[in-house]
Formats: C-alpha cells, structure tokens, sequence
C-alpha cells in the first residue's frame, strides 16, 4: 500500500 | 429554531461519535431537520449526519439556519446534560448563540446553557447516488473489536467481500491477522446477524486509524452497515430510530 486517496476527488463540489 | 429531544443522549452519543473527526462544523437546519456535513482535516473521510425532524417533539423553524459549532464546545455543554434529559436546542434567525435547555424527566430542575456560535465557511460535497457492490450489516460492537484488534498489527486494513463471507486483513511488522466473518441468521436477536448483499466480489483497503475512529459511533446502533464498490469511498452507517450518522472513507491507493 503506498497512498492514502482523497475524499474530495470522488464527491464533487455543490 | 425550537427544536425538543426526549433524550439529551442521543446529540451526546452523536457529537462523541464525530467529535474527534471534525472540530469546527455548521448544523444545517431545515424543514428535514438537523443536519451536518464535514470533512476531516486530511480530507480522507467525510461525515455525514442528520437528525430528522420527526425525531423532535416539537420542531419549530422560521426559516433555514445554519448553527456554526465548536464541538469542543458543544461536548462540554452536552456534558452537563443527563442521558434522560429532555434537552431542547433555541436559536434566533441570525444567531450569535444556541441555547440548550436542559430538563429532568421529573420536571423539577431546568439548566440554561448558551454556547457561542462562528461563521463557517464549509464546502458541501455532493454524494452520488451508488449502487453499492457489497453491503455488510453485522453487530457494530464486532465491527468494532475488529478495527481495533487489527489496527495492534498495521496501520491499514484490506475488506474483502465474496460469496463466502467478509474477510478483514492485515499485516504489520510483528505478522499478521484475519477475521472472516460468515452470513448468519440470529432469529432471537436479528442485531447479531451478520448478512452480506452481494452483486460482485470487492477488495479495497482503508486506513485502520479512521475506522477505529468511526468506531465511536458504535453506541448509536447496534448494527453498523458496511457498503463497499471497488475504487469508492466505503460507507459506514450508523442507523438512528430517527436519523443516521455515516462516515465515508477514501481508499487506499497504489497497491
């Protein structure tokens, strides 16, 4: 395992 | 805002759930009720939390307003609340402070608190709808001693679902540990069920220190629901009698 992903790049922006 | 609870334990089971995830977050009233939205600091994980106006006796709202908490602040008000409480949560339309109000089932003592309010400028995530490939309910206290069983040998944990069960993995510098849990029916005691909904099998990984974590939410409902595509956040939901807290969490990449 070498990265943690984001949140934001799989819910988008309101 | 006029807004009654018959029981001050559920906001504090509620804010001690999420209240090591997020600091400073906007409680979102409106006609549907009381709701939150917040991401961690690292933006790995996002919460998402509503206490649906049916759950409050009355509920009472001019217009929508958004309550700018501290939950820092708001734990050590909740503190001074007994579990049995009737608790009743008061704010003006623009309002500089939430008042809570705090009574006893007898009817014979009422605390007044008013914690301050702040402007929060918090971006809302929208949520796609997502037809989930696994969707794991089991009894949240298990869910719980295995995050924190496994987060002993590593820091991340790999969930697996298949036909033949759910299986959670991990490996760190002193070994590795497994849990594999399989459907079961309990007829006496359906919250100690496990079952699994299956579309197609799923392998993701996910940082154990989050799950452990959203773990806290575990006084709120004996059973937690696990839903799982691969490639998406996992969702973790927790089921109130009126309400839900869910937690969302990022996999982890690049295996």
């Amino acid at each position: 395992v070498t990265g943690q992903g984001s949140i934001n790049s799989y819910f988008f922006k309101k | 805002l006029e807004a009654r609870l018959e029981q001050a334990g559920v906001l504090k089971k509620v804010v001690d759930a999420i209240k090591d995830l997020v600091q400073d977050c906007n409680f979102d009233c409106n006609d549907s009720g009381i709701a939150l939205q917040a991401m961690d600091n690292s933006h790995v994980a996002l919460v998402s939390m509503l206490l649906k106006s049916e759950g409050f006796s009355p509920y009472r709202l001019d217009r929508n307003v958004a309550l700018g908490v501290n939950l820092t602040s708001l734990t050590k008000v909740l503190r001074c609340a007994q579990n049995e409480d009737i608790l009743t949560l008061k704010a003006e339309d623009a309002p500089d402070t939430l008042s809570l109000v705090f009574e006893n089932a007898e009817n014979d003592r009422i605390s007044e608190y008013e914690i301050k309010l702040m402007d929060i400028d918090q971006e809302h995530l929208g949520i796609p709808e997502t037809e989930y490939a696994a969707a794991i309910s089991m009894p949240s206290a298990e869910f719980q001693r295995i995050c924190r069983d496994l987060n002993q040998l590593s820091e991340s944990v790999a969930i697996e679902a298949s036909k033949e069960g759910v299986k959670f993995s991990c490996s760190g510098d002193i070994g590795s540990g497994s849990v594999t849990l399989r459907q079961h029916n309990n007829v006496d005691r359906p919250e100690l069920s496990t079952k699994i909904e299956l579309t197609e099998p799923v392998a993701l990984t996910f940082s154990l220190k989050y799950l452990v974590n959203f773990c806290k939410a575990s006084a709120l409902s004996s059973v937690v629901t696990l839903s799982l595509s691969n490639e998406v956040p996992l969702l973790v939901e927790y089921a109130m009698g009126s309400g839900f807290v869910r937690f969302y969490l990022a996999p982890k990449i690049g295996e």
